[in-house]
């Protein structure tokens, strides 16, 4: 269950803006539905874990405290607060690192090994 | 068609119809191949599904068609990519060649498979780590899927003994034998063609050589060259591009001519 890693991103999405007023309250809004978003992935993996479920209940508070609609745009927090400066933040922001094989696979062992098949002819 | 399996194993298949290529936990492919010519045994790809099975946070389940004269860039759904997910765009098909040649990554699976029409037919390549490869979800059927184990040896055509008649029918100097091929192909002028695009004599030209006097189909060669691209693109080893020997249906003292 990574339901820590979207509280964080939540957080952090939050907490450097310097925005006022409605442009504020509007990207408090897409900061939470990006939050409802990261959080939905999570749900399988965390049946029955408390922070998921106070998470779940937390969002749909603040979505209402902040009058913030269900549909809209949401941000990738982590983009927006970090990556803007790297380099390879096409990359980054294309998925989770369970989503790249390889870097996943890196992280845990040696090079995989590739196989090849082919169908061609008659 | 020629199958290279996933073991390096070089076989010509019959596999009229509908025949599996893969099935694990992350990807199903599935060929349908049709004769070449009426009454004739050997067939060839005219019809590819590929299904991406859905996978975690990363893509939606993902269904890929291609059939002769209808080679699209998108999966059956009209998308490009692996669909809302956060790794949406780690499975994304690119377009090479508008209608000839498609290529698509699934970098979630570390996967790449290239599919190109030449001629009428369709040829199919993947490039897929072997850890993946192996995890079926149903181990006990794993002897169907040709990738993995190769054609049931009721399906294979014997090439050596096909190659080994096409060159005894070649007319001797003076003679006066009709040529094999419908279209005129005798075994020495489907050797010169072959050996245009394919100057090793590796069994991609043979497989060549034998399209081109089972059909008079000067696409085979085609199809035979962009074969080995394939591989020289996608496979790891490149020690093993080329493959002189038929390990799947070699009989003792028959060996296949050497580089």
């Amino acid at each position: 269950c990574k339901i820590l890693k979207c509280n964080a991103e939540f957080w952090t999405a939050t907490s450097v803006s310097h925005n006022s007023g409605t442009e504020e309250a509007s990207e408090h809004c897409t900061a939470l539905r990006a939050y409802a978003h990261c959080v939905r992935r999570t749900a399988r993996t965390c049946r029955g874990d408390l922070a998921y479920h106070s998470a779940v209940h937390g969002i749909e508070d603040l979505m209402s405290q902040h009058n913030c609609s269900k549909e809209g745009p949401t941000s990738q927090p982590r983009t927006r607060t970090s990556l803007l400066s790297l380099p390879d933040s096409q990359e980054r922001s294309d998925g989770p690192e369970i989503c790249h094989y390889e870097r996943s696979f890196h992280k845990h062992s040696a090079p995989p090994n590739y196989t090849h098949c082919g169908l061609f002819g008659d | 068609p020629h199958l290279r399996t996933f073991s390096d194993i070089f076989q010509t298949c019959k596999v009229k119809g509908a025949w599996p290529l893969i099935d694990n936990k992350y990807l199903y492919v599935q060929v349908t191949n049709s004769p070449v010519l009426p009454q004739s045994t050997a067939t060839a790809t005219s019809k590819l599904t590929i299904i991406f099975k859905n996978f975690q946070e990363c893509v939606d389940q993902k269904v890929y068609q291609a059939e002769t004269d209808e080679l699209p860039a998108a999966f059956v759904d009209g998308s490009k990519n692996g669909g809302d997910r956060h790794g949406a765009n780690t499975l994304r098909i690119l377009e090479k060649a508008p209608g000839q040649h498609v290529e698509i990554q699934a970098r979630y699976i570390g996967t790449t498979i290239v599919i190109r029409q030449v001629g009428r037919y369709l040829t199919f390549a993947i490039r897929m780590p072997e850890e993946l490869v192996h995890s079926t979800e149903d181990k006990e059927s794993q002897g169907l899927y040709l990738c993995l184990r190769g054609c049931p040896l009721s399906e294979r055509i014997d090439f050596r003994t096909f190659r080994a008649k096409a060159a005894e029918n070649e007319p001797a100097i003076g003679g006066s034998r009709p040529p094999v091929s419908a279209e005129g192909f005798t075994y020495e002028s489907a050797t010169a063609k072959c050996k245009e695009r394919l100057p090793v004599e590796d069994l991609y030209f043979q497989s060549c050589v034998f399209d081109l006097l089972t059909t008079g189909d000067v696409n085979f060669t085609m199809a035979a060259y962009y074969a080995f691209e394939d591989v020289k693109m996608l496979h790891s080893n490149k020690e093993k591009f080329h493959i002189f020997e038929r390990t799947g249906d070699l009989t003792p003292g028959n060996s296949a001519p050497g580089r």
